[in-house]
């Protein structure tokens, strides 16, 4: 599950 | 970063460079959604805060600029340089019909109850649905010129090569943001019809028009 903040997709 | 996610990403940044050169070669906006262009900088806008408070690589900041500047110069080039060719009575689609709902969605259904995270689940809905004002006005004028419908192919392939890299990034990494994901797949159905017909009419040449 996706860091909420960080995400490294665009 | 794997091949189906750079993949998406060229795609995208492909459609959103076809779109701004197609309207400064021809010098026209004609046929092209000034109200999808409005959306798509408002997400891009809203994303991607996050530059200023994560930094991720210099790839992932350097595309995030380009898609923002391009997306911004779309946006002037329709309302200001090229005004005059933008067809503002087929594009009729009322904006506050996506905004206002997704914006609810995005305070209901969120991974966390902040400011940056309710703004980026934002994006990700608008996102899925912004492309519609302009696949309304096709459905009104019932044709694309041809230009615009590879802007729109390759503008529907990035999101559809995102879902793929999705599920390679749960079998490889366990990695999923089921809200990306959900977007993702109602985006990509909303090319579906779209896609159809451009595989149909222009790849064998001939414009994009709608049955009657």
């Amino acid at each position: 599950r996706a860091k909420p903040g960080g995400k490294d997709e665009l | 970063m794997n091949i189906f996610r750079l993949l998406g990403d060229l795609s995208h940044l492909l459609a959103i460079i076809i779109l701004l050169l197609k309207i400064w070669r021809t010098r026209s906006c004609a046929g092209v959604s000034g109200k999808s262009q409005i959306l798509f900088a408002l997400v891009f806008t809203t994303r991607y805060l996050d530059l200023f408070t994560n930094f991720i690589s210099m790839y992932n900041s350097a595309m995030k600029l380009i898609y923002l500047v391009c997306s911004y110069a779309t946006v002037f080039l329709m309302y200001f340089k090229f005004k005059a060719t933008y067809d503002s009575n087929h594009d009729t689609f009322r904006m506050e019909f996506l905004v206002v709902p997704v914006g609810g969605l995005a305070f209901l259904v969120n991974h966390d109850f902040t400011p940056l995270e309710i703004l980026w689940t934002f994006s990700i809905y608008l996102e899925a649905v912004a492309i519609l004002p302009q696949l309304f006005m096709i459905s009104k004028t019932g044709e694309a010129e041809t230009i615009t419908s590879h802007y729109l192919f390759a503008l529907g392939s990035y999101r559809a090569l995102y879902i793929v890299n999705w599920v390679f990034r749960f079998y490889t990494e366990g990695f999923f943001d089921l809200i990306a994901i959900v977007a993702g797949c109602v985006q990509t159905i909303l090319y579906c019809d779209f896609f159809y017909l451009y595989i149909t009419k222009v790849l064998k040449g001939k414009q994009l028009t709608l049955p009657a």
